[in-house]
């Protein structure tokens, strides 16, 4: 992590996330709601870094017959 | 197990649609767990905080498999002032490396962007009220930054939690100003002759003030931050000294030979213009120094390296609040790992109270416009500034290097996997190259 948080407790179990099955969403007691579109754009903006570079490099280009 | 959702929580009003400021909450606490991680902040600005946090903890193991340990975070700034100055003036910048710039304050949690808009050299900030000054003052009419790329800069940086102060330095760093507005400058004479070269802005005429009370009235209006920085370093004296007027205009006010006396005078009148705005300025050190009245308030920059602890502690012992950047000029280039340098450099380690202390609000690293442009902006900043970050951000126990520079090794490759060209900060490697 950087720059490192104030607390950090780090458990050795792990979970697996991917990339269709996964989600940055508003909670249910948030004052913030889809019409925020500062955390709208966060959330597209994240969710892109986490798989991003996944996404554009998903192995070599595929080739149309002709 | 599987994460399945990451869900984000403001606890009070969000400020969704808020600029930040100094007193803006960027805390959050971050809880993953399956299969449901849960992000709480009190505003939107610590939900950009965790949500950066979050995205750092995702990694990719050797199967290519997304991969988050549980994890329990509580976080908080140590500082609220952690900022980049840029210098747009000695060369221009496009207005997307700016907004790449942001990108990067983001990802290393920055939330000021110090925009040293003018100087010297150029004038691209385009003004609605006196359109001369960029017409006549950018390098070309194409280098200039309109209203539009200016709204465009405040609103992408308040989308990631960054405020924008700009800074219009006065009365030197001008010679731009001068092309566009007549009579502001000050004319230079030679052995009584007068020269074709203008110094500082000349402080003993009405129009001076008149014009900086309409100017910093449009500038108060178009960024919203609290703060505009009116510079006041460097201020040359030989012009003012050989002009006829600016001598009948120290007898008259009996300011003797003493031109930082003058320069007091001006920089006064131009603090008060800003209060009457209902806005705070901030100053560079020499304004302290050189004995202004300065507003409480006002924020002192302390910028020169020699002893800068001392002027720290005589900034906060007058009770003005200071920021740090003197050990933070990444200008400044060296082979070698200079970042531990910047690393290493603690802004409370100067002898003074607690309530002193408390006065440090934070600090800078400034990237100057000589040598750079768009060019090599961004590997100059990155990762020397991530060094910066960290000393702004984290708690004061965290200073070991070997420890650090594994973190900002990988989080150099983090920053360079997002489009940012940050240089490496040894030998090594990262991950995704053979992809590339």
């Amino acid at each position: 992590l950087w720059p490192f948080p104030r607390s950090v407790q780090m458990f050795p179990r792990l979970l697996y996330i991917s990339a269709e099955n996964f989600h940055i969403d508003h909670s249910p007691n948030s004052t913030a709601g889809p019409s925020c579109s500062l955390l709208q754009e966060a959330f597209r903006r994240y969710y892109n870094y986490v798989f991003g570079f996944y996404k554009r490099h998903p192995g070599p280009a595929k080739f149309q017959d002709q | 197990p599987q994460l399945q959702k990451l869900l984000v929580s403001i606890n009070l009003q969000s400020e969704c649609n808020s600029f930040p400021s100094l007193s803006s909450d960027e805390s959050y606490s971050l809880l993953v767990q399956e299969p449901v991680a849960l992000l709480k902040a009190n505003r939107v600005w610590g939900a950009l905080r965790g949500l950066e946090t979050f995205s750092q903890l995702v990694y990719q193991d050797s199967y290519g498999a997304f991969t988050i340990n549980e994890s329990s975070i509580a976080d908080s700034p140590r500082f609220p002032h952690r900022g980049i100055l840029i210098d747009t003036s000695r060369h221009y910048l496009p207005v997307k490396i700016i907004l790449k710039t942001l990108d990067a304050m983001a990802f290393n949690k920055f939330n000021v962007l110090h925009w040293h808009i003018v100087d010297d050299q150029s004038f691209p900030y385009q003004s609605t009220t006196f359109p001369e000054l960029s017409n006549k003052g950018s390098y070309s009419l194409s280098h200039v930054y309109s209203p539009n790329d200016v709204r465009t800069v405040l609103e992408y940086a308040r989308f990631r939690g960054i405020r924008v102060i700009p800074e219009f330095d006065t009365p030197g760093h001008t010679q731009s100003w001068g092309k566009g507005q007549k009579n502001l400058l000050t004319p230079c004479y030679n052995q009584k002759i007068r020269s074709q070269t203008f110094g500082p802005v000349d402080p003993s005429v009405n129009t001076t003030y008149a014009f900086f009370d309409t100017f910093f009235k449009e500038i108060s209006s178009v960024f919203p931050d609290q703060f505009i920085h009116l510079g006041g370093d460097e201020v040359e004296f030989q012009c003012w000294a050989s002009n006829p007027n600016i001598q009948n205009f120290m007898k008259k006010k009996g300011f003797g030979n003493d031109f930082r006396r003058l320069e007091s005078f001006y920089i006064k009148k131009i603090l008060d213009i800003i209060t009457s705005l209902k806005k705070n300025s901030i100053v560079w050190q020499e304004v302290f120094d050189d004995k202004v009245e300065l507003q409480p308030g006002t924020v002192v920059e302390v910028w020169k390296s020699e002893h800068y602890l001392n002027e720290l502690a005589q900034v906060t012992e007058s009770g003005f609040p200071a920021i740090l950047s003197a050990p933070w000029y990444l200008d400044l280039i060296s082979y070698g790992q200079d970042w531990r340098n910047y690393y290493k450099a603690e802004p409370l380690n100067f002898i003074g109270s607690e309530q002193q202390k408390q006065l440090v609000i934070g600090g800078e690293a400034c990237l100057w416009g000589e040598y750079v442009d768009a060019t090599n902006l961004i590997p100059r900043l990155w990762p020397r500034a991530s060094a910066v970050g960290e000393r702004l951000w984290s708690p004061k126990t965290i200073t070991d290097l070997e420890n650090a520079y594994s973190r900002l090794a990988v989080h150099r490759c983090r920053m360079v996997s997002r489009g940012i060209a940050a240089q490496p900060l040894f030998t090594g490697y990262c991950n995704y190259e053979n992809k590339m």
